[in-house]
């Protein structure tokens, strides 16, 4: 059988930023990000989820050295756009679960949530695609959660660098 | 310069389940997938944004026909797990920009909402890789949006059709 995991990557140089109670309407994620870009900042993950009244939050995930540029950016932007606060955490790590033809197993999303919550790993973000599943974890915790989802997939010790970082 | 976004793929034959307000700490993702697991639920993508207080939301899409029974289960352990409400929205549909090194350039992130913004699409969600952009958007503004975006990055007006789906 397959194995539906192939490696771990981690990225431990991470800055998370969100935007709380954005305006949940067409044209804000376009403002956002389009002035992120204009200030030449390297956003990796985004995430999104459903909001409720009218608003959402937004966070997205930049390399570290890059928090105060991204944290103000945010800020001013959530200014214009009548946004709720900003929270920066500038402790995370990015932890992800790579292979092919995950997306049919849910029991490999299932393995990795379990194997995390055995080790005491509380996770901050989830965001997955059919090829991996990405969690943001605090970035105190990621040597744990590297080993214990090696030894969780039966993968070689060795992990796999993410080349976000 | 290499195009960074090869492909637009969309999956119209989706449902979205939210479970509100469950509480942050370690263990509750893996009760919730492994009870999803359990049931024989296909999950596409989940989505997870940082919480506030103690409680986040957690969302995930399925495929259509697999709606009830996934709210059924969702609400099931929303109880056991002393988290709010469950929403199900069976008439959305997962676009997607696909290419490699996209990452580096958060101005394709910029281009792909601004494209969706311009053509009043509204953003339900957003969970991206380095190699995928993805969106949750209303069923209705699919074929739509496979347009726009098609043109927006200079594509064969042939949609790949989402291979989740
Ligand atoms: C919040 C943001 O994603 C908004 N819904 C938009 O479409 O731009
Ligand atoms: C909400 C859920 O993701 C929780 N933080 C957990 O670690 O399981």
């Amino acid at each position: 059988e397959k194995a539906p995991v192939t490696g771990i990557a981690v990225n431990t140089e991470e800055a998370k930023i969100t935007i709380r109670q954005l305006p949940d309407q067409p044209g804000v994620a376009a403002k956002l990000f389009g002035k992120i870009a204009e200030q030449g900042i390297n956003v990796d993950i985004i995430v999104q989820n459903i909001g409720a009244e009218k608003a959402t939050d937004v966070s997205f995930t930049v390399n570290r050295s890059q928090t105060e540029k991204a944290a103000s950016t945010a800020k001013a932007i959530a200014g214009e756009l009548g946004a709720g606060s900003v929270e920066t955490d500038a402790k995370v790590a990015k932890v992800s679960a790579v292979g092919i033809g995950m997306r049919a197993s849910s029991g490999t999303a299932a393995r990795f949530f379990a194997t995390l919550a055995e080790a005491g790993i509380n996770v901050q973000m989830i965001s997955t695609s059919e090829i991996r599943i990405s969690v943001i974890i605090d970035e105190g915790q990621a040597n744990d959660a590297v080993t214990v989802l090696h030894r969780a997939f039966g993968l070689d010790t060795e992990s796999e660098k993410d080349p976000t970082s």
